[in-house]
């Protein structure tokens, strides 16, 4: 084969009672992710500009948990991660926890190119960042209705659970892992 | 959390993903994502990108697992994908992409479902989530 392509948009447990106007939206969108990556390696284009290319798509695409429509973390906010290998060298770009990164892959990807190192985190991404010419937006960007929802139904369980913290505290016997920990 | 990995006709095998973590998450807790060998991974023989419980993938250095796997027993794609997911993995915790030097494509999950695609140069496309 001259070129392939996979793409996810995140697994779990998806209801099968998604009314069919849904389904076909999701599976639409997935086809569209799927013909950015193809345009790019048809026409002899890299593997890298292809996967980046593909995650930016369904980055602005609010329907899955990356860029816009991220999830809400406890404090209401958006932390968002990254990450891209080219396996030819090993070289890798990663970052986690920024706030104002519209493309979050295209930061990553910026870090495996540019720096010594592979790894940065928070602020030091952020500022990181300010040396390109990385789109920035503020975090009311990444609302979405759905995920605010989500996040209001979250904390309401909580408290109904008790404060279950997400810090696994030592000592906790048996399985300390919370099922709600499903990314 | 979204991924995608790719080989093209130069050669160039890479993996990407981007998340935007975990709902109603505390204390700055980190994922699989942005650590390299758990959620996204590539080497000269695989790239992998994950999804799903991010503590499980990360302790099962995923990503890594799968291209030791293949370099190391030797095994296929489709054989080192299906031992992580269903040795290594518990039910319920993950899916996972990947795509060989080769053009091998593997796209599977041990989730009720996994938003995913895939296409290549011989016409091989499909879309699916369950």
């Amino acid at each position: 084969k001259d070129w392939a392509l996979v793409i996810h948009g995140g697994a779990g447990t998806i209801s099968k009672e998604k009314p069919d106007s849904v389904v076909k939206a999701y599976k639409s969108d997935l086809d569209e992710a799927l013909s950015v990556g193809e345009k790019i390696l048809k026409e002899g284009g890299s593997a890298l500009d292809a996967v980046e290319s593909v995650i930016n798509y369904l980055e602005n695409n609010p329907k899955f948990n990356a860029g816009k429509g991220a999830v809400f973390t406890h404090d209401g906010g958006h932390e968002l991660d990254a990450a891209i290998m080219l396996g030819n060298n090993r070289k890798a770009g990663t970052i986690t926890g920024v706030k104002t990164i519209k493309n979050p892959i295209s930061l990553a990807r910026l870090v495996m190119e540019n720096s010594k190192h592979i790894m940065f985190a928070g602020e030091g991404a952020e500022e990181y960042a300010n040396q390109f010419d990385l789109e920035r937006v503020n975090q009311e960007y990444f609302y979405t209705e759905s995920r605010h929802k989500a996040w209001k139904r979250a904390i309401e369980e909580e408290k109904q659970d008790g404060a279950q913290s997400s810090v696994i505290e030592p000592g906790i016997p048996g399985d300390f892992f919370d099922e709600k920990k499903l990314g | 959390t979204v991924g995608a990995v790719a080989v093209d006709k130069d050669g160039q095998i890479v993996a990407g993903t981007s998340t935007g973590g975990m709902t109603n998450k505390k204390f700055g807790r980190v994922g699989d994502v942005p650590i390299v060998g758990a959620g996204t991974y590539a080497s000269n023989e695989v790239a992998v990108s994950m999804t799903g419980w991010g503590e499980k993938i990360m302790q099962a250095v995923s990503g890594h697992t799968v291209s030791a796997y293949m370099k190391h027993k030797p095994a296929t794609v489709q054989e080192a994908g299906n031992y992580l997911l269903q040795d290594v993995l518990n039910e319920g915790e993950a899916g996972m992409i990947a795509v060989d030097k080769n053009g091998n494509t593997y796209l599977n999950m041990n989730t009720q479902g996994m938003f995913r695609g895939t296409s290549d140069s011989e016409g091989n496309r499909k879309v699916a989530i369950w």
